[in-house]
Parts: C-alpha cells; sequence; structure tokens
C-alpha cells in the first residue's frame, strides 16, 4: 500500500458515500444517471468476486464489501424508492454500447483465459467507460448539482491517484499491469472536460451538449 | 509469466 493508492481509495469511497447521502438526504435523484450507477454496480461485482476465492486484507475485504454495499443501495434507490425523480429522460446513452465491445474486448485482450481472469479484465475495462452516461445526462441536462459536481470530482481523482500508484508500484516494486493502466488512463482522460469545467467554473458546471 | 497482478487492488 502507498499513499497514492490509500489517497485514490478514500477518495472513491468519499465519491459512493457523496452520491448516497446526497439521494437520501434530498430524497431526489435527479441529475444521477441511473445507468452509470447500473455499470458501476457491474463493475464491482464482477470484479470483487474474488471476495469468496482469496483473502488479500481486512481492508481489502471490508472496503470491497462497502463498495458492493453502496453500489446496489444506489441503484435501489434510483430505481425503487426514489423512482419518481429519475430523470428517464435524459439518461438515455444504451449501455449496451458499452457492455457488448467491452465483453467482446475481454475476451480478446487478457493476462489469463480463465473466467475469474476475463471477469476482472471486463470489470476493468467497463468501469474506464462506466461515467460516460453520467457525462451524456449532464451535457444533455446543460447542468449539474454542486454536490454532483464534488461526486464526479472525487471519483475522477481516485483514477488519476491510481495512475500514480501504478507509476509508485512499478519504480519500487517492478509491478505494472497493462490492462488497468491502459484502462486507467481512458478512464481519466474521460474526466479531463469535467476536470476543467470544475476547476473553472467552480459552482454551476455546465457542460456544452 | 511476468507481472503476475496480485488482484491486491481495489
Amino acid at each position: 500500500m502507498n499513499i497514492f493508492r490509500l489517497a485514490g481509495d478514500l477518495s472513491h469511497l468519499a465519491a459512493i458515500i457523496i452520491l448516497l447521502l446526497k439521494i437520501w438526504k434530498t430524497r431526489s435523484c435527479a441529475g444521477i444517471s441511473g445507468k452509470s450507477q447500473i455499470l458501476f454496480a457491474l463493475v464491482f461485482t464482477t470484479r470483487y468476486l474474488d471476495l469468496l476465492t482469496s483473502f488479500i486484507s481486512l481492508y481489502n475485504t471490508c472496503m470491497k464489501i462497502i463498495y458492493i454495499g453502496c453500489a446496489y443501495a444506489t441503484v435501489h434507490l434510483i430505481y425503487m424508492k426514489f423512482k419518481a425523480t429519475y430523470d428517464g429522460n435524459h439518461d438515455t446513452f444504451r449501455i449496451e454500447f458499452l457492455i457488448v465491445p467491452v465483453g467482446g474486448l475481454s475476451f480478446l485482450v487478457n493476462h489469463d483465459f480463465s473466467p475469474l481472469e476475463i471477469l476482472w479484465t471486463f470489470s476493468i475495462y467497463l468501469e474506464s467507460v462506466a461515467i460516460l452516461p453520467q457525462l451524456f445526462l449532464i451535457s444533455k441536462t446543460g447542468e449539474a448539482e454542486t454536490i454532483t459536481t464534488h461526486y464526479l470530482f472525487c471519483l475522477g481523482v481516485y483514477r488519476a491517484l491510481y495512475l500514480f500508484n501504478w507509476i509508485w508500484r512499478f519504480y519500487f516494486e517492478g509491478f505494472f499491469d497493462m490492462i488497468a493502466i491502459v484502462a486507467g488512463v481512458v478512464q481519466t482522460i474521460l474526466y479531463c472536460d469535467f476536470f476543467y469545467l470544475y476547476v473553472t467554473k467552480g459552482e454551476k458546471v455546465a457542460i456544452p451538449s | 509469466q511476468d507481472h503476475i497482478n496480485p488482484k491486491d487492488e481495489l
């Protein structure tokens, strides 16, 4: 564990908690893409199946359980409890256009052709594009609530910090995983447009459609 | 296989 990975995990956890609290406290999921949340729940489910097969550390296990729990709780709040506030008219990104190519790619480019490894690879590729429905929704509505921009900022920073973690691990441990690194770079690049607006606009972020 | 990822990251 290094400072970049810890900061990244905490930023990721903060994003997940911010979103869950925002929906719970305001009793509304307006401006939130349910489709992105479904993709994140799918990412965690396919990546953390090793909860059943291997124990890394208490930290690792606890965080995985928290991530999966919060992801499904968020999907539940959006599609069940606060369904009436779900912005279905603007949340129209076709996620099958993400899942199918990512699924195909995970079969073609992976480290090992075993079920767990392919599912892990699928989750890595899917996570890199999972935020697209959310960014698409904001570009359609033309604005995002301040709390939503904080959520997106923390979510974007988490993978950027992981990039530094991989540099650190390559330098000190000789460890590197090209699949995770390339997907992480793509994922971080997708946030750049948002980061620019978040930093320059401060308040209401309006992503030009 | 070099650089096997221990999957110790979240």
